[in-house]
């Protein structure tokens, strides 16, 4: 192993900065290069094969949690079953909307969305239109309506038609913007008021190209809405979105699906196999 | 915060009057990492150390200065210099005859639509009359977005029909607008992906027939690594005049915009600080520096 050993560390300074480019952080990129050495210490390993590989267990290791994410357009929890959609401006919470609306209309569910952003200019008719693409029915209000009475009035329709999934999209909002995180607090507070274990996921939507922000991002919608899961958006593009590796272990929650374009089909499962690996291509 | 951190690190060396190489290097580390965790490029965070350690080998501390300080303050003047320095200002110059047009573009959701309204605010307070241009007829409610932000502030716009081609409807609205006596011209893209070469040509393309002045690159401030990535491939395809960095009302520390300046040194002109029209400021390096040092 010695006289592998100055070639090893080249590689995994190569790997380093490949990981940190991927947004991964400092503290993870540490943590993991601590790991892979005792793991290659204890393997008596050191070709170049075998440290990426043994790199790409550590990762998937660290994008396994306990809970695994569910399948799109199965088990469901509620009559309806309730999805809460939260998240910055612009991560692509109403589009991802439009494309989960479309996965479980495609698995015989019965979708009704929820246009309960009522503050950005032609943000309900952004998500009428995606309704209307993937087959769903569409609850909205006026411009400058209270947000949570719109998730309520969706809501109740839900139960009212029998829907088997109610989407309920919100504005984007920055978590330091305490007026509005308490908004998002009340639209949580109402669904669970009208359907008690409602909303029964709530999923912080992130964009790809977020870096560090992400886990302050994570720690804050956590701590006003209890997230349950992740999706991460625009892997289509360059950014690797490696933030979620060290943000889906904070918050103990799994990745449930990916973002892969801006139509309607391109929504994915995650798989973690397949992303470690892009991660450290 | 770095500044506390690295005082604790470098005043150990009282007494001494030159900051040595080994002790620099350890100032040096915590630099590195401070940086990193603000989202600052990799590569350019290796680049910004370099020029540091250079400027702090075998510098005199001043007589009543701390070495803590010394390094700092040379921290801070590189930081400040490679943001955009003191002095110039920043904001597009709008002195050209008429119309004078600007482009915005960058990725999906970066913040262009609200920004070219936000713009037009800004530009019309010095008395220009504005027309606004909507170039997306790809998003669902794109252009009907636009018009309705233009309505809130009483300023002319024109948008994409629903599959028009973007760079016919861009021909189309520049002389509608001309005609209209708008003397500044905000044109707001599609969002992109820089991998998507179709793209890449239509936005090329739009930037011939509407020979803007400025060609601006919208950036969310909480863009990570990839600031690099997306920023090199915009201004090279596209030559960019500058940037505008959005989203500054949150809490990420920016670092995108040392990335962007260090790889491409397109000038940031302007600042996004909120999601209403009045909430755009010219950009400023030292309050920048500020905040990516923590
Ligand atoms: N390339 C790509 N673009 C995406 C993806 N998801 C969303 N987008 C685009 O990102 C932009 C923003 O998406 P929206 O759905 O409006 O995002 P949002 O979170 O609802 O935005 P706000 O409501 O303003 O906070 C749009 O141009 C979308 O088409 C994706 O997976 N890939
Ligand atoms: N908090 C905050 N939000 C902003 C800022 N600038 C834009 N936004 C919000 O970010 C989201 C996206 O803005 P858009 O103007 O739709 O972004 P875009 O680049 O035109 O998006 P695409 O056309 O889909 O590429 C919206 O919710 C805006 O209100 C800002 O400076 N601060
Ligand atoms: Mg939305
Ligand atoms: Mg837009």
């Amino acid at each position: 192993f010695s006289g592998k050993t100055a070639l090893t560390d080249d590689l995994l300074d190569e790997l380093e900065d490949r990981l940190l480019e991927a947004d991964l952080g400092v503290d993870t990129v540490m943590e993991i290069r601590d790991h892979l050495q005792n793991d290659l210490r204890a393997k008596k390993a050191s070709g170049p094969d075998e440290v990426i590989a043994a790199m790409a267990e550590v990762i998937e290791r660290i994008l396994t949690p306990g809970v695994p994410p569910k399948e799109i357009g199965a088990d469901l929890d509620g009559r309806p079953h309730v999805v809460l959609f939260v998240g910055v401006n612009g991560s692509g919470k109403t589009t991802t909307i439009g494309k989960l609306a479309h996965a479980y209309r495609s698995a015989g569910k019965k979708v009704i969305v929820a246009a309960a952003d009522t503050y950005r200019a032609a943000a309900v008719d952004q998500l009428v239109v995606w309704a209307e693409r993937a087959g769903a029915e569409c609850v909205r209000s006026h411009e400058g309506a209270d947000a949570a009475s719109v998730a309520w009035d969706a809501l109740d329709a839900a139960i009212a038609r029998e829907m088997d999934v109610l989407l309920v999209d919100t504005a984007g909002r920055l978590h330091t913007h305490r007026g509005l995180m308490g908004e998002l607090e009340k639209i949580k507070r109402v669904l669970a008021g009208r359907l008690e274990g409602a909303p029964h996921e709530t999923l912080l939507v992130l964009d790809a190209t977020t870096g560090q922000n992400a886990l302050v991002q994570g720690e804050e919608f956590s701590k006003s809405v209890d997230v349950t899961g992740l999706i991460l958006t625009k892997l289509d593009g360059t950014a690797r979105g490696g933030v979620i590796v060290p943000l889906a272990r904070k918050l103990d929650i799994p990745v449930q699906m990916v973002g892969v374009g801006e139509d309607l089909e391109s929504l994915m499962p995650f798989d973690a196999h397949e992303f470690t690996a892009a991660l450290l291509k | 915060a770095l500044t506390a951190r690295l005082s604790t690190v470098l005043d150990r060396l009282r007494g001494r009057g030159v900051l040595s190489e080994e002790n620099v290097t350890e100032a040096l580390r915590d630099v590195r990492r401070a940086l990193l965790e603000a989202d600052v490029n990799v590569g350019v965070a290796r680049s910004f150390i370099e020029s540091v350690k250079e400027q702090a080998l075998g510098s005199e501390v001043g007589k009543g200065v701390r070495p803590g300080q010394q390094m700092i303050g040379i921290i801070h003047s590189e930081m400040i210099r490679l943001l955009g320095g003191e002095g110039n200002s920043a904001e597009v110059d709008l002195s050209g005859s008429p119309p004078v047009i600007l482009m915005l573009l960058g990725l999906q959701g970066s913040g262009k639509t609200t920004t070219a309204a936000k713009l037009a605010v800004h530009f019309r307070s010095g008395g220009r009359k504005i027309g606004l241009m909507g170039l997306d007829p790809y998003r669902p409610a794109a252009g009907e977005q636009l018009r309705r932000l233009a309505e809130r502030i009483d300023v002319p716009v024109e948008v994409a029909r629903e599959s028009e081609d973007p760079v016919d409807a861009g021909v189309r609205i520049l002389s509608e607008l001309k005609a209209a006596g708008s003397e500044v011209i905000l044109a707001d893209t599609a969002g992109r992906q820089t991998v998507d070469e179709a793209l890449m040509n239509e936005l090329a393309s739009l930037r011939q027939k509407l020979n803007p002045q400025e060609t601006l690159l919208v950036l969310d401030a909480m863009t990570g690594q990839d600031a690099v990535t997306t920023a090199s491939a915009f201004s090279g395809r596209l030559d960019c005049t500058g940037a505008i960095l959005t989203k500054l009302d949150g809490d990420a520390r920016g670092g995108a915009a040392l990335s962007l300046r260090g790889v491409t040194g397109l000038p940031i002109r302007y600042v996004g600080i909120g999601e209403d029209l009045g909430a755009l400021e010219v950009f400023h390096p030292d309050r920048m520096a500020g905040r990516i040092l923590g």
